[in-house]
């Protein structure tokens, strides 16, 4: 419960108007977002001990959760040639969502299988020039990784194992076209 | 034509959204990129309308939406598992249609990089409009926004349910909060698009919806702020990057693409670093 104060202070805080509809000055946002921060790292090991107790591991998991997905940033899946991603289903039915990581470049390829040891389809491509830009973005990414999970179960979570594979994979690779010249 | 399964996003000549098809059926269906300038008043009397400024409490366009030339650079990638279509339409404004295999409930995916937003000569700043337009869908004014995420609230043009308006801003005062969903309807035909955050929203014309994704001003609207709407980051004007989800079928449908989208799967990550699959499994 101590973890959970900081992620309680911030949302009593942000009833205000100004925070839910934006018309704070600039400085008291940023410290909305610095609060925000603060309370959502000190829920990783809430996170954490829930996840591992799902997976009936007896110590907690050492797991992150990427906190910059948003501009394709995420040091973990960059910098490791072989790392677990799993997904976690908050809703009370299953989902099939699409996967995107940012890895680090836009030649390699991934496989990503999941415990039974099937391959799930991937995909790699690369980031388009704009998001490289994004003032004050993080890390060296340069292509995103997909796959398909296929299906989630509710309050459930499914893992899978990525690794980057140095052979060309049998996937066709993505075509890149631009189209004649606009009319 | 790009997609799976039977469900295609089909684009023209120009490498533009052209329309939509699902199992057979095609719907035109057409996107475009525009901007407001908004207005800059002296506020000077309170409650003066004509001297307000568009600010964070005011949405008040000086003018109507410019729309973006339909010239953007595109770029398409097509693979086994998602294909994208990419546009640049300036130096600040670019987007992706993205659609995947399996999607379940169906949608295309719109994926939108806006900022820094210029400010122009005379220092107006800019509203930053996306609007979908569903040619063969004839709305009549009417359109439905959704209430916190929860129920749909059948809008009106240039209507008030409990008294007889008479509107001095023709443009926001039909505009709309929207926490997650927009809506059109021509009978069975219905059409959202769901968003990843709270914007505003209209159906300004016949068949399209409009959501406004940035925005960056230059004065203030002395509503108390004491501040001009002027987000800045690393130096720059805000750059902001979200997803808009097109969804075609019936508010079922869309009311699921809501909850996946807002109940978002949480992703946990963790190295696997001399961890061979086997010992991992």
């Amino acid at each position: 419960r101590p973890d959970l104060i900081a992620m309680r202070e911030a949302m009593g805080i942000m009833q205000h108007h100004d925070a839910v509809t934006g018309t704070e000055q600039q400085h008291v946002a940023d410290d909305y977002a610095r609060v925000l921060d603060i309370g959502f790292h000190d829920c990783d090991d809430i996170t954490a001990s829930a996840l591992s107790k799902l997976m009936g591991s007896s110590e907690p998991l050492e797991m992150t959760n990427c906190m910059l997905l948003n501009v394709s940033s995420c040091p973990l899946t960059e910098n490791n040639d072989d790392f677990v991603v799993t997904i976690f289903n908050p809703q009370s039915r299953e989902v099939r969502p699409l996967v995107r990581l940012p890895v680090a470049s836009t030649t390699d390829q991934y496989t990503a299988k999941c415990p039974q040891g099937k391959e799930h389809p991937t995909q790699v491509n690369a980031l388009p020039t704009d998001v490289l830009v994004i003032p004050g973005r993080p890390g060296n990414a340069l292509g995103e990784l997909t796959f398909l999970t296929g299906c989630i179960p509710p309050l459930g979570y499914k893992s899978f194992y990525i690794s980057k594979t140095s052979k060309p994979k049998h996937t066709k690779k993505p075509r890149i076209f631009t189209p004649s010249e606009p009319t | 034509s790009l997609g799976y399964d039977g469900r295609f996003i089909n684009l023209n000549a120009n490498g533009l959204l052209e329309s939509i098809s699902i199992d057979g059926k095609n719907e035109s269906v057409q996107m475009d990129f525009g901007f407001y300038k908004g207005a800059v008043g002296n506020n000077e009397v309170f409650g003066v309308r004509s001297n307000r400024s568009s600010g964070a409490y005011i949405f008040r366009p000086n003018g109507t939406v410019n729309l973006f030339a339909q010239t953007p650079a595109v770029t398409i990638v097509q693979g086994d598992v998602v294909s994208e279509v990419r546009y640049k339409y300036s130096d600040w404004i670019s987007s992706i249609l993205r659609i995947y295999r399996g999607a379940e409930p169906f949608h295309v995916e719109h994926e939108w990089l806006v900022g820094p937003i210029p400010f122009d000569d005379e220092g107006f700043g800019k509203e930053v409009v996306i609007r979908y337009h569903v040619s063969d869908l004839h709305n009549n004014g009417e359109f439905l926004t959704d209430s916190n995420g929860r129920e749909m609230l059948k809008r009106k043009m240039n209507y008030r349910p409990t008294w007889n308006v008479e509107l001095d801003e023709k443009i926001s005062g039909n505009y709309y909060p929207v926490t997650t969903r927009i809506a059109i309807e021509d009978g069975d035909n219905i059409w959202s698009v769901v968003t990843d955050r709270s914007q505003g929203g209209s159906s300004l014309q016949d068949g399209t919806m409009e959501l406004m994704v940035h925005r960056r001003l230059s004065h203030d609207d002395a509503f108390g702020v004491g501040e001009a709407l002027n987000e800045t980051a690393f130096g720059k004007g805000l750059v902001v990057r979200g997803i808009h989800y097109i969804v075609p079928g019936s508010h079922a449908d869309a009311r699921k693409v809501v909850q996946n989208k807002v109940l978002h799967p949480w992703y946990f990550l963790s190295s696997a670093k001399n961890i061979p699959f086997e010992d991992w499994r």
